[in-house]
């Protein structure tokens, strides 16, 4: 564990946290993809079959299982409690555009052909591409609440704070993780465009991000 | 045989 480890995972639960209270507190799921949020909690559930398999910590398994309950409990939000307010017109995104080359990347490309490795693999590669469809989703709105930006600030963070770990970590203790870090590397990517507006716009400016 | 590592990231 290192600091931009422990920073990253914490962005990470902070990014998940303000999206569950945005929902919880104004009863509303309205900008936000309900098919990222689906993807999100496919890709903690297929991550976290260790969770039976094997223990590396407390600290862990409790975010483990963290992870998962709130992922869970926002997808229900949306499709369940809050369904009404759901957008589903403009979360128009075609996930089976990302689900199948996922699958069938995690098959050709993995540590070992075995069920729990694969699965672990198409967790990485979908996890990379998961927020796809809410940037989708905003681009096509051409806005978002700065409440869902500051989500997608904190999730993008994690990514990065996630990069500088396997810097740390490759100097310091030899590790590298190639299919965790060309994913992660790409899943980082997508966010720059969001980071530039996020600066620009709703950091300079008030409310709403809108875009050009 | 390949041993893997435990992956100890979330």
């Amino acid at each position: 564990m290192n600091i931009f480890r422990l920073l990253g995972d914490m962005c990470h639960l902070v990014a998940i946290i303000i999206l569950f209270l945005k929902i919880w507190r104004s009863k509303s799921c309205a900008g936000i993809s309900g098919k990222s949020q689906v993807l999100f909690a496919l890709v903690f559930t297929t991550r976290y079959l260790d969770l039976f398999t094997s223990f590396i910590s407390v600290y862990n398994t409790v975010m483990k299982v963290v992870f998962l309950v709130l992922a869970y409990a926002t997808v229900y939000l949306i499709y369940l409690r809050f369904r009404s307010t759901y957008n589903s017109e403009s979360d128009s995104f075609r996930v089976e555009f990302l689900l199948v080359p996922v699958a069938g990347l995690s098959f050709l490309e993995n540590y070992a052909f075995a069920p729990l490795e694969i699965l672990w693999t198409f967790s990485i590669y979908l996890e990379s591409v998961a927020i796809l469809p809410q940037l989708f989703m905003i681009t096509k709105t051409g806005e978002a609440e700065s409440i869902t930006t500051h989500y997608l600030f904190f999730l993008g963070l994690y990514r990065a704070l996630y990069l500088a770990n396997w810097v740390w970590r490759y100097h310091t203790e030899g590790f590298f993780d190639q299919i965790a870090v060309v994913s992660g590397v790409v899943q980082t990517i997508f966010y720059c465009d969001f980071f530039y507006l996020y600066f620009t716009k709703v950091l300079r400016g008030s409310g709403k991000m809108t875009l050009p | 045989q390949i041993i893997l590592k435990k992956k100890d990231e979330l």
